[in-house]
């Protein structure tokens, strides 16, 4: 898969401007319905149909030749719908095809196309995996294997995981319902206008998932793991078996963790270091006397994960930090010098202290990372956060703070 | 193909056909249309604007269709590759950043 840029909210509307004209418009938002859902399945993601003149984030329509974005259709045949990435929302079908609801092999399922197109349009690029919906090329498949796991693993890297594999959607309050759309209600009393008498209406306001809270948590946990800094601008942590996100651009966490296996294919839980090394662009993940090495999330380098040898060889390093050229594993108050093209270690005869090259840092370090040319030191037992900024070789400022408000991603 | 037994539903009478894919112009157009051209211009290879550095080959282009799906890599517009050109398809191009 391709994951190339989400939305930065997660509760979406669509707004449909015309039909199929075999379909007609009930049908033909159904089918849409079903198509949406093939994603929130597997995504913490929310769809609903835009009512009224309301906003909505995707504009769907059917259109022949030149529809004027630069891209017209083509007749029967050859392309037959496009759509385009985050935040544009737009998702164009081609009315000149032969659209059907069937899955017999005639004419192009609608359903099909139309969950491939929202897959461009939550932000996914074409695959070239043959069994994958975002495969660039029509294939029939039937709904029982939607979704293919490549676009699964695409989703979840763009929004994280929905943990109940249940689509949900949310309906306004003035929307008729879809025959599958699950109303909300509020627990409030209302009194309602009818003679004068008070009526109970008992509503139920949808569920705020466990996971929002657990993102709040996420600033006040230790994390096994957290090293950012790559193209993706994704800030990993790992935390035992999962793996949650932050993106400083939209400023907020993944909902809810995804395991690790499906993001490092061959890592294993409750890593204990890890870094992304801005020169060679390689994520390098510690544990015990063993480094596991990727070229990106999901390629495991051949011959990894590999046994460090040398004695003086750190076990269980709590951190990586990267400086001028090289990687700091530490350990114990002291630093080791990792060299990546030797798979060794270095260390100083006697070893470096973490406050000689991190003067102000104390020794009680119970975590750290580097993130765009700045080391964040987390410290136990009193909890703290100290932000040693590499340029100036200081402390900054106004650090140490408390880790609960103190690191940027609770900032 | 039509099931036997089933009788072969025709195209809506209006509707036009998109044009095949069946010469050495057709396959150049398709690829850089959907991201193959490395020179980024669509329809010029050997583009003089974008300066002599960027010399990407029709056979270029044509390896690296086939290289990514998984097509035997010859370089040559042959059977197989103009049969997967040939099959409808999503209009968007196969690389984000084009």
């Amino acid at each position: 898969y391709s994951a190339f840029r989400p939305w930065p909210n997660t509760t979406l509307k669509w707004k449909l401007n015309n039909q199929i004209p075999t379909f007609g418009r009930e049908k033909t938002r159904i089918h849409l319905q079903e198509a949406f859902d093939d994603w929130a399945r597997y995504a913490p993601l929310k769809f609903r149909e835009a009512v009224g003149d309301e906003q909505a984030e995707f504009s769907i329509s059917f259109n022949e030749g030149n529809h004027d974005d630069g891209f017209p259709f083509d007749g029967a045949g050859g392309t037959l719908a496009h759509a385009f990435f985050p935040k544009d929302g737009k998702v164009h079908f081609d009315s000149a095809e032969e659209w059907t609801d069937k899955y017999d092999g005639f004419g192009y399922n609608f359903r099909l196309v139309a969950s491939h197109e929202i897959g461009h349009a939550l932000g996914l690029a074409h695959s070239y995996d043959q069994t994958a919906l975002m495969y660039p090329f029509y294939q029939l498949m039937q709904p029982k294997d939607l979704l293919p796991k490549d676009d699964r693993d695409g989703i979840r890297a763009l929004y994280g995981n929905n943990e109940d594999n249940q689509p949900t959607t949310f309906a306004s309050t003035t929307a008729k319902p879809l025959a599958t759309t699950t109303t909300t209600t509020t627990r409030k009393k209302k009194t309602t206008a009818k003679g004068g008498k008070t009526t109970k209406t008992t509503t139920r306001k949808p569920q705020t998932t466990q996971p929002q809270v657990l993102a709040h948590d996420r600033c006040a946990r230790y994390m096994d793991v957290v090293f950012g800094g790559g193209p993706d601008k994704w800030l990993y942590t790992l935390d035992y078996d999962l793996v949650w996100r932050y993106h400083p651009d939209f400023g907020h966490w993944d909902t809810s963790g995804i395991p690790i296996t499906d993001v490092f294919q061959g890592a294993e839980p409750h890593m204990m270091a890890g870094i992304l090394s801005p020169v060679t662009k390689k994520i390098y993940l510690f544990k015990g006397y063993r480094v596991w090495r990727f070229s990106s999330p999901n390629s495991l380098d051949s011959g990894f994960p590999r046994r460090l040898f040398g004695t003086g060889t750190p076990y269980n390093p709590i951190a990586a930090l990267y400086e001028k050229g090289h990687i700091w594993l530490l350990k114990g108050g002291l630093l080791f010098k990792f060299h990546e093209d030797k798979l060794i270690y270095e260390f100083d005869r006697p070893p470096k202290r973490i406050s000689e090259q991190f003067p102000g840092v104390p020794k009680n370090v119970r975590t750290a990372f580097t993130y765009d040319g700045k080391h964040y030191f987390f410290t136990e037992p009193d909890r703290n956060v100290y932000v040693f900024d590499t340029k100036t070789k200081r402390i900054e400022s106004d650090y140490p703070k408390p880790m609960t408000t103190g690191w940027f991603a609770c900032q | 193909k039509p099931l036997p037994g089933k009788a072969h539903r025709p195209l809506k009478p209006s509707a036009s056909r998109a044009p095949g894919i069946k010469s050495n112009v057709d396959a150049l157009k398709f690829l850089s249309k959907f991201g193959y051209n490395e020179c980024g211009g669509s329809g010029s290879v050997q583009s003089k604007d974008t300066g002599p550095l960027c010399q990407s080959s029709f056979q270029t282009m044509l390896e690296h269709f086939q290289t990514v799906f998984h097509l035997p890599v010859t370089g040559k517009l042959d059977d197989k590759t103009l049969n997967l050109m040939n099959k409808p398809r999503c209009s968007l191009g196969d690389y984000p950043m084009g």
